[in-house]
């Protein structure tokens, strides 16, 4: 997915 | 992963621990709000549904493990073992008030219109009210146990050391969330009152009592 869409936080 | 991230899932991760073992150790379950962690049981549902299609990293992944777990676990000790226990007669705060606005808001105010992502921001616009039972619940028993004001105090730290992480990730990385952003300052401004009392009161080894 694209970076913005991509959620790395918990 | 900065240091205020790392800090605020520890935080988290204490608090969510710290009321599972209050409960089974008690086994009891007055003061708390199994409303509130119902609320939080479909917060963690409906950000993590990801959890096995994008991987991100094992702490990652074994984080979210560990909130569902915990999270389910809390709600089934509530409702189910030790119901007995459970304040059904103060814990009534209308949860439909927090999920119908949160999910409308979702479908509004997103980074993508794609059913993950604004699942993601439904459960970071629940999230932000998902303490609100638990704090009415407190309001009207006019006080909260001991372990159960350290339980809010890490619960609402967590969110206070995500809002630095953002500004930290915003100076380092120029990265900015506004959605998770607003939704965190609203989630730790409705603490405040809470760490002004568990600060004034608690911290002096004094009961946590709201002014009647």
């Amino acid at each position: 997915a694209d970076g913005d869409a991509l959620h790395d936080e918990l | 992963m900065n240091v205020f991230r790392f800090l605020g899932d520890l935080s988290h991760l204490v608090a969510i621990v710290i009321l599972l073992l209050k409960i089974w150790k008690t086994r009891s379950c007055s003061g708390i709000s199994g409303r509130s962690q119902i609320l939080f049981a479909i917060v963690f549902t409906t950000r993590y549904l990801d959890l096995f299609s994008n991987f991100i990293s094992v702490y990652n992944t074994s984080m979210k493990i560990v909130y569902i777990t915990c999270s389910y676990a809390t709600v089934y000790l509530i409702y189910g073992k030790f119901k007995a226990t459970y304040d059904f007669n103060h814990d009534t705060f209308r949860i439909e008030f927090l999920l119908v606005p949160s999910a409308i808001l979702a479908f509004l105010v997103n980074h993508d219109f794609s059913p993950l992502e604004i699942l993601w921001t439904f459960s970071i616009y629940l999230e932000s009210v998902a303490i609100l039972p638990q704090l009415f619940l407190v309001s009207k028993t006019g006080e909260a146990e001991t372990i159960t004001s350290h339980y809010l105090f890490a619960l609402g730290s967590y969110r206070l050391l995500y809002l630095l992480n953002w500004l930290w990730r915003y100076f380092s990385q120029g990265f900015y969330d506004l959605i998770a952003l607003l939704s965190g300052i609203l989630q730790t401004v409705l603490y405040c009152d809470f760490f002004y009392l568990y600060i004034s009161k608690v911290l002096k080894g004094k009961k946590l009592s709201l002014p009647a």
